[in-house]
């Protein structure tokens, strides 16, 4: 059975999208079957993995406003054992469409559970805010992957987004678990980095990934080509990070 | 009168928040008397400013949520003509509770008025997203400042941003002017920036800023320490590139 796994972090520009199509290139490297969902309105995820927004006819928005089947907007990318669910610009509008659809929070784990049994991993990227789509997400996940960049602001802002996990897991999703924290941009000839990374350390403990994902200027150059970073270069720093990272996860959870 | 300019743009982590806490600050090193609005939920201008957000009881949620008169909420920073309307942890929820109040887009601009005979610029720092609380600066401004990270990502969302302006001009601010797209986290000894930079100043021609703000450690140290850069290290890269851009804002509204 397919694990659910949502890329969430409110603070913006950390590394979920990158995160989200780097991880899942990679663990279709490992032959895992992966479904990759877009649910940023600004499709960053849909156009990493080289697909054209403007020319997608249907997408995640239909799925989860349309109640149209989700397996009916999957589209095959050409990279190894990678579907992915892509967002059309109309998902700016569910947040507030959302609020009017009766149970709203459970309008996509309604959608998901029948695609569970065809996919080893669905990876979900999330937009920078903890509304009514990360809700969707949280609510419909396994597990959830928090990407935090080594700097001071992205500190700030993991209080809350605890505290709105917890609520997640009280009230709609008992069996949320954390799949971990992985840091992300990170200069490791700084001391901010440095620190960033004890301070998370001692906050999460074992929650915290091995893997850190190290600022590389071959991972912002890959999404211009629309290629995930082991399609763009395999020898760089970022392929090397993510394998890890994709082990990593594929250990985790052949455990459970 | 003061000019109130909105700090804007829907993609993650570009430098908005690094933009306002120093911008304001440089203004205010050149004479301009300056208030700074922290209208995201997240309160990284608060805490860029040294002010704990947790310690704060009233800020811009009282005053556009509670019709708490925005004088009322104002604080004095230690910095040089610098006051601050911080953000508050119930912030969060007023992007679902404007949507219940009538006229919700006009919340801020009906309360800001009387500041602008007070103040030589307000600058307002917006979240990471197009809702209502974005939506109300922009009806509340008179002009957008654009903030772009050297980055593929950072180029996508652009059009979208675009088209959200035209329509504010339309139906909510016919005044709403452009301030200017300023480039921000430039590493210039690569491609990916020089390529994004030609591109922008390709679109937007003249109302880009000359000055490009470089990538530079002290910037993401600064608010580790609740400082402004110029306070934080007066000698380094940010200080030059910030002080830059609040010469050229000043220049372009004295011609007026
Ligand atoms: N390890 C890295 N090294 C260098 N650049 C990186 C790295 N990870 C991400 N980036 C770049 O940093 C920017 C932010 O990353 P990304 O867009 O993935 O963050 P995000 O959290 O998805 O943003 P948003 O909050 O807008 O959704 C992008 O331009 C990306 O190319
Ligand atoms: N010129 C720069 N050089 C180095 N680091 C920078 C620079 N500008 C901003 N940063 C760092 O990059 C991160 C993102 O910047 P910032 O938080 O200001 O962006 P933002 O657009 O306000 O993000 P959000 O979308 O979450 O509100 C921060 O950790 C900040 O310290
Ligand atoms: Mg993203
Ligand atoms: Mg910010």
């Amino acid at each position: 059975m397919g694990r659910i796994i949502a890329i969430v972090n409110q603070k913006g520009g950390v590394g979920k999208t990158t995160t989200a199509v780097n991880l899942s290139a990679c663990l279709g490297e490992f032959k895992q079957k992966v479904l990759l969902i877009d649910l940023d309105p600004q499709s960053n995820t849909t156009s990493g993995v080289g697909i054209d927004k403007y020319k997608v006819t249907e997408g995640i928005y239909k799925a989860i406003i349309g109640h149209h089947p989700l397996i009916g907007v999957i589209m095959h990318t050409e990279f190894k054992n990678l579907d992915v669910i892509p967002s059309t610009p109309d998902l700016a509008g569910a947040e507030v469409e959302l609020l009017e659809i009766e149970n709203r929070h459970n309008r996509l784990r309604e959608e998901i559970i029948p695609l569970k049994e065809k996919y080893d991993f669905i990876i979900i990227d999330c937009p920078p805010a903890l509304g009514q789509l990360t809700m969707n997400a949280l609510s419909a996940s396994d597990s959830v992957l928090v990407p935090i960049q080594c700097d001071y602001y992205a500190l700030e802002g993991l209080i809350q987004l605890m505290k709105t996990i917890e609520l997640v897991q009280r009230q709609m999703n008992t069996a949320l678990e954390i799949e971990g924290m992985v840091m992300t941009m990170g200069d490791l000839r700084t001391n901010l980095a440095r620190q960033v990374i004890e301070d998370v350390k001692n906050h999460f403990g074992d929650k915290m990934f091995k893997t850190v994902i190290l600022r590389n200027i071959t991972l912002s150059e890959a999404p211009g080509f629309g290629k995930p970073i082991i399609y763009y270069d395999i020898n760089s720093q970022g392929s090397k990070d993510y394998l890890s990272l994709a082990r990593e996860v594929i250990t985790k959870n052949k455990e459970t």
